[in-house]
């Protein structure tokens, strides 16, 4: 278990420290197991830093940084141990335009490295275009969800209908 | 194993036998506030093993059944399945020698959830566990819940081991 | 006490399903005291029933529905006595496009009937192309803020160019 | 009353001196992520009297003080002053001869708070009730917090009493 454990934390660390400095265009970020000298027990401290700025704890990072942040690390554990499926429900949702543009970089990365198949949940119309395809949710009958598929275009209006 | 399709029926706003197909690469879902999207992810949690209504945004796991609506009478059951394609032959040895693998969960009022792997009836655990070998589950870090991507930051330190886990 | 906490309750539970109504384009809600007989020492319960769909427990709501639940309820407190001041940090985000304009449909109404002044802090095009004036901040030297006054369209260039 | 200026200076990562107008109406804010924009909403809640570090998204109070960058050193204090119109005279009794009211807070490292207003030092205590007294202050639900408004509807209904008392 305790070898595994430290093998595992180094990889998501290197890979957390890469994917960080990679979505944020600089600064740099690392992982600690800390409280316990047994790794089974650690609990896992993050250090972050965005570029130009100094250490702080993680809670005086903004909104945006947070979510970049933990998809950082979400994804360094992926690369670690790839699972079949990942779902992202809004995840999109705090960042400015900017940082959707390198989130969708980091996901076409993620489809070029991997073998997981993504279902990304979003409201974003930058997210919407970068998808390879799109389902729409739609209650055309009152508090009944049905399923379709729709090309780009007609996602489009759907924001704009709803 | 590679996940290929997640049919709902009767699970929370699909009543209508609703098939999502999940292809390689990226699938975006979209529609307006209140449509359903979220219940998707969540019917996928469900039958994975996920065995906590409050982590289904319930008071109780009867909360996945269609309660009805203004036009349509509320259903007594809820059936979600899981189509994966075991081509590659990854599955655990008790199912490895099936090409798809059929992974399904059914709940009644009154009488609790079923689960069933390619039409036997199997226990919560065994399902658990298939999909724990496979690197996903219920709470697989891979499947991130509307507005909890900023959580995984905030929580303890001992919290966010949990993911670290994942990963050994 | 007493009388006081009874009136507000009635006044804010009225302006309440009256704003809820409003958000959604139809359905109803209301409020509740629970829990005891004494109203200073009651609970707040909150039930919404959005159009079309039957009364159900708050958590069962999507995202977007809490989040204009829980608009109508600060904005009926608001209705109820009026604050000088209103910060909204990014209540937007989990909005879809129609419901960013319902809610800058409300914001418009309230800036009629009450003197509150309101700060609103987003990244949706919509909302900002809704307000009276825009501010932006920025960090042209990494890590120090500044304000500027900036007019729709340098504000939408602001949002690609971050 | 009626606010009309928040100036900030070695607050958070305004360091410089600023000055944000707040007039009638709508005024939207925007900018990048990290940029600063909750930073001023912290800026507002803290002037009024906030005395929890935790809310301010800190381990200690003292990093409301600007922290440095990699070009500029860290300051040893902080200050916000608010400046309100009083000319409808709607301020309590102590202060209502005045036709403007500033009500500041400035932070020393290693010294804690000082409130003024008008230039003349006050206990927090006088702050929050000025405050109290307009139907605002440091906890105001009129002051929505970035990722707090689903939580209103999640938390306790003994916590969402409290947004009623703000009404009576
Ligand atoms: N058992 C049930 N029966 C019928 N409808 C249900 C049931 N459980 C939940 N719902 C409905 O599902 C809707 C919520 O769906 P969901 O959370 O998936 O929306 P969403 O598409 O994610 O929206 P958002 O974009 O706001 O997050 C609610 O309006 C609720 O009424
Ligand atoms: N004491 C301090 N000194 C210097 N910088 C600080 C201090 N406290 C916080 N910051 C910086 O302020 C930034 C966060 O600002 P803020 O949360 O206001 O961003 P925001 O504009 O709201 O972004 P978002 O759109 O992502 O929510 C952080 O990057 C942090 O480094
Ligand atoms: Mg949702
Ligand atoms: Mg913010």
């Amino acid at each position: 278990g305790r070898e595994r454990m430290l093998e595992a934390f180094e990889k998501v660390n290197s890979n957390f420290s890469r994917l960080f400095t990679h979505l944020f265009g600089g600064g740099e970020a690392h992982l600690k197991l800390t409280e316990s000298e047994d790794p089974l027990e650690a609990g896992l401290e993050i250090y972050a830093r965005p570029p130009g700025k100094r250490l702080q704890v993680m809670s005086l990072l903004s909104g945006g940084e947070q979510a970049l942040t933990a998809m950082s690390l979400i994804f360094a554990v992926f690369l670690t141990n790839p699972s079949p499926i990942c779902v992202l429900d809004e995840v999109d949702a705090p960042l400015d335009d900017a940082n959707v543009e390198r989130f969708c970089d980091l996901m076409e990365e993620m489809t070029r490295t991997t073998d997981t198949r993504f279902l990304i949940i979003t409201h974003h119309a930058l997210t919407m275009a970068r998808m390879s395809r799109l389902f729409g949710v739609t209650m055309q009958e009152r508090g009944v969800s049905t399923l379709v598929s729709v090309d780009l275009e007609r996602a489009e209006r759907f924001l704009e209908a709803s | 194993m590679k996940f290929n399709r997640l049919r709902l029926s009767g699970f929370k706003s699909f009543v209508d036998p609703t098939d999502l197909i999940i292809e390689p690469g990226l699938t975006g879902v979209v529609g307006p506030n209140g449509c359903g999207k979220s219940n998707l992810l969540e019917a996928l949690r469900w039958v994975m093993g996920e065995n906590s209504f409050k982590n289904m945004r319930g008071t109780g796991m009867e909360d996945v059944i269609f309660a009805g609506t203004a036009g349509r009478p509320a259903r007594n059951h809820a059936e979600v399945t899981l189509i994966i394609d075991n081509a590659d032959r990854s599955a655990p040895a008790a199912y490895n020698d099936c090409e798809t693998i059929e992974v399904s969960r059914k709940i009644e009022r009154e009488q609790g959830s079923t689960y069933r792997i390619n039409g036997r009836e199997v226990r919560a655990r065994d399902v658990q566990l298939l999909f724990a070998d496979a690197s996903t589950g219920a709470h697989s870090p891979a499947l991130v819940r509307q507005g909890q991507i900023a959580q995984l930051i905030s929580s303890k330190p001992i919290n966010r081991r949990r993911i670290l886990e994942e990963a050994a």
